[in-house]
């Protein structure tokens, strides 16, 4: 990974006991390669690559009789902060909080509704799971089904289109027992406007504690696109990224966090709802780095 | 005239990272460019990519759809039956996803709105029985093209790379050299596609690539180094989510869409 590479580049200076510009110089340039090789944004790189230039004329490095082990270290403490702070959880609020699930086709935001139900539920909540996909074969299905397999309530509202049921399922959860009420809605592009536009409909209508944009950990340099397209409307809050279980290096997480600030709280590690766990950024850095 | 000359270099190397092309073969790219010291660099960049993408491969009547969860499978499947009932061919459907939640309803929906005939394995039972079972029914004799659905897996699962390679090995059986697999790539996925393709390459031999969600601004440029180191055709490519919405890959329609 890149501790190697580093410990190789700046192992041979070994004899020289202080680093000069140019060594810096290398180092940073392979920084530069592993970064986008774990698909971290082009220009999220550049801007890493800058703050990281900014630390290494420091005296921490330069007198550093362990030069190499200091990049790497402040390498992965930048890392560290830019992911953002461990063990975020949901924003609930008082009485009955409500959640949109966001993000591109296929991500994973129906199985993550359940996901996230099942591990609510073993914490003691009563969520419930609606969806409000009318445009994917079976959409409503899938929810329902996942659902009842995990032993989650799943409302299905009457209606043809998102608006509709979303207005039938808040009247109807208003009046139940449910302390937790997820909303799992179709995938959609940031580029298309109707789409982006029923989306802040919905956010009018439901008025989330929390809008979760779940994306793909295998994004490569796109992400900053999605987050940046979700987050100038107002429709993300926090991330999800699914299908960690994947050898990927994960970089859409860093991207994402710094075009848009918002937390990652939570990944996606496989299939079964069972498979989902905290963000912790430390762990991601050391993923990223590779 | 060196100066602007290196800058239009760089900036067109930044292009090709920002479409997912990847550090390794964008660089080799435009070093292959530079060597030709050609007088209009975007057209030679151009012809450079065109030259990559422009590949062959065989056709075969037993097509299955493979892949990394989500990418767009099924949906490409439903609309690749709208494209050839159009074209007037006698199709059959057999779907393999026993495992996921509404996967045998959602094609079943697909099959239902192109109108062809199907045979989709329930859920929790085997899919290699499955496409056995679909392969030998006597509604798929006759017809002239078979497209068969699997479950989205992640390349990273041995269990679910040795299922899929068995699902091969028995439409094989059944069907000696007459089937080819399709590898379903999602447009927004980034240098994991390279790793995916080396196993999904050591398992089932995929003879082409289904680029989809290409309607959104992702480029799927990793397609471009996949088909530098595997020599795979991309075949269609998906532009949303409706029936019309996939499409004859052309490489200069890519390539122009790439450069624009
Ligand atoms: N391996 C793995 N697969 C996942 C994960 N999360 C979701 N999936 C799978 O990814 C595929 C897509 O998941 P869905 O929940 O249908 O995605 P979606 O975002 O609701 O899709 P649309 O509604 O069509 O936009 C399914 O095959 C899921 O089982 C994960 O963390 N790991
Ligand atoms: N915008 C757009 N969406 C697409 C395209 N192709 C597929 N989709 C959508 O992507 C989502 C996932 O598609 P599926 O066909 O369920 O993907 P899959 O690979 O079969 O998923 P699994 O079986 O769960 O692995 C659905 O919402 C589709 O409508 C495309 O070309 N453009
Ligand atoms: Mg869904
Ligand atoms: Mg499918």
């Amino acid at each position: 990974g890149l501790s190697q590479r580093l410990q190789g580049i700046i192992g041979k200076l070994r004899g020289r006991g202080h680093l000069s510009e140019a060594d810096i110089k290398d180092a940073l340039k392979e920084i530069k390669l592993a970064l986008l090789e774990a698909d971290v944004n082009y220009k999220v790189v550049k801007d890493f690559v800058a703050t990281l230039q900014q630390r290494c004329q420091g005296s921490e490095i330069m007198n550093s009789l362990t030069p190499g082990q200091q990049v790497i270290k402040i390498v992965r403490d930048e890392l560290t902060n830019l992911l953002g702070k461990d063990a975020d959880t949901l924003s609930f609020s008082k009485g009955q909080s409500t959640f949109m699930l966001v993000g591109l086709q296929g991500s994973g935001k129906t199985t993550t509704t359940v996901k996230l139900a099942r591990m609510l539920k073993t914490k003691g909540k009563k969520p419930l799971v609606i969806s409000l996909d009318t445009y994917r074969p079976a959409a409503i299905d899938q929810l329902a089904i996942a659902a009842e397999a995990a032993g989650i309530p799943c409302y299905r509202p009457p209606g043809t289109t998102p608006v509709e049921l979303a207005k039938k399922a808040l009247a109807w959860a208003e009046d139940s027992e449910h302390d937790i009420v997820f909303f799992d809605t179709a995938g959609r592009m940031h580029l298309d406007d109707a789409l982006m536009e029923e989306l802040q409909k919905l956010k009018e209508l439901i008025k989330p504690a929390e809008i979760i944009l779940v994306l793909d950990a295998m994004t490569g340099q796109d992400a900053v696109n999605i987050a940046e397209g979700f987050a100038d409307r107002g429709l993300v809050d926090s991330f999800i990224l699914t299908k960690l279980d994947s050898d990927t290096r994960g970089g859409a997480a860093l991207s994402v966090r710094a075009v848009t600030g918002k937390p990652i709280k939570y990944i996606g590690l496989g299939e079964k709802t069972e498979e989902l766990e905290q963000f912790h950024p430390d762990r991601m850095a050391s993923q990223i780095l590779g | 005239v060196f100066e602007s000359g290196a800058r239009d270099y760089e900036l067109l190397e930044e292009l090709l990272l920002l479409a997912d092309v990847g550090p390794a073969v964008a660089g080799e790219i435009i070093s292959r460019v530079k060597e030709k010291k050609p007088k209009d660099i975007i057209t030679a960049l151009k012809d450079e990519v065109v030259q990559i993408l422009s590949l062959e491969s065989a056709d075969k009547p037993v097509k299955i759809f493979v892949g990394i969860n989500g990418s767009g499978k099924t949906t490409s499947l439903g609309k690749l039956c709208h494209r050839y009932v159009s074209e007037g061919k006698a199709l059959f459907v057999i779907g393999t996803d026993t495992f996921r939640a509404a996967a045998d309803m959602q094609l079943e929906e697909w099959c239902l709105r192109t109108g062809v005939p199907y045979y989709i394995g329930k859920p929790g039972s085997d899919p290699a029985a499955a496409i056995f079972d679909g392969l030998n029914s006597t509604a798929a004799k006759n017809v002239n093209i078979i497209l068969c659905d699997t479950a989205g897996r992640l390349h990273s699962n041995k269990n679910l790379m040795e299922e899929l390679n068995k699902i091969l090995r028995v439409s094989n059986k059944v069907r000696p050299d007459q089937v080819e697999v399709l590898l379903v790539l999602d447009a927004a996925i980034g240098q994991n596609a390279m790793e995916q393709m080396d196993i999904f390459q050591q398992a089932v031999q995929p003879s082409g690539i289904i680029l989809t969600k290409l309607d959104g601004t992702a480029r799927g440029g990793v397609a471009i180094a996949l088909a530098a180191k595997y020599h795979i055709p991309i075949k269609y490519i998906g532009v949303g989510e409706g029936l019309e919405d996939l499409l004859p890959f052309s490489p200069q329609d890519y390539v122009d869409s790439l450069f624009p």
